[in-house]
């Protein structure tokens, strides 16, 4: 399920024989062959909303294959092959949450990676919160739908994110409770690039190691 | 490094996972 069958990360070159400047999260997967991390899933959820709120992409996450994540820290979605998605009324373009949606299960399936049917991964309530919102599963209370309402404000001055939010609907939203994780929120864009740089460069840093031993 | 330590527990009906496994 998620296409989390085997990955084939190849060398550690690239296309033109020079270094491989993206790893999919599904090759980081079946490299360590264990989950991400939860720091590492905030980082991917903050960084892949970015990369996708600039590009205003209208394409859904279909597997851990579809995420790429740079040398530099940036994370995007894989570049759609032509008869992608292409179920829905003949066209690829789905709807912001739609997109986020598919993002949070995404994220969840990096999460419990290797776990069997029958065994569940204990996350931390902030982000079984955000993957609850994102995917659209958590259960509404009926008293306060008003959505995240995050439209205008900076990052910087949402100390009580976390208690407001009753439902997702933007890259922003997400973006928004990624950074209220963190001690000081305007570290956010810098933290969490600095996330996943660290797990490119681990991960290349592993797939070096292996193709030696081997 | 590189480890991610996180407590299993038996996949319950009404948690995360199950929620997730119908959505997909």
């Amino acid at each position: 399920a998620g296409g989390e069958g085997p990955a084939e990360p190849g060398t550690a070159s690239g296309a033109a024989g020079g270094p491989r400047d993206a790893l999919s999260l599904r090759e980081i997967l079946c490299l360590y062959n264990q989950p991400i991390n939860e720091e590492q899933a905030w980082a991917v959820c903050f960084q892949c909303c970015g990369s996708l709120r600039a590009a205003a992409a209208r394409r859904r996450v279909r597997s851990a294959a579809d995420i790429r994540v740079w040398r530099d820290g940036a994370v995007t979605l894989a570049p759609a092959a032509a008869d992608d998605d292409a179920g829905k009324l003949g066209c690829s373009h789905y709807t912001e949450t739609e997109i986020i949606e598919s993002l949070g299960i995404i994220i969840y399936k990096a999460l419990d990676y290797g776990l069997k049917e029958n065994e569940e991964r204990e996350l931390s309530p902030p982000l079984e919160q955000l993957i609850d919102l994102m995917a659209n599963t958590a259960e509404a209370d009926g008293s306060n739908d008003e959505g995240y309402e995050a439209a205008d404000e900076g990052l910087e001055d949402e100390g009580d994110a976390k208690r407001k939010v009753s439902a997702i609907r933007s890259y922003r939203d997400v973006m928004k409770l990624c950074a209220a994780h963190l001690p000081a929120e305007s570290e956010a864009p810098k933290h969490y690039q600095a996330v996943c740089r660290a797990l490119f460069a681990e991960t290349m840093e592993l797939h070096t190691f292996l193709t030696k031993i081997k | 490094k590189g480890k991610s330590l996180y407590k299993i527990k038996p996949r319950h009906d009404s948690g995360i996972k199950a929620k997730i496994s119908m959505k997909t």
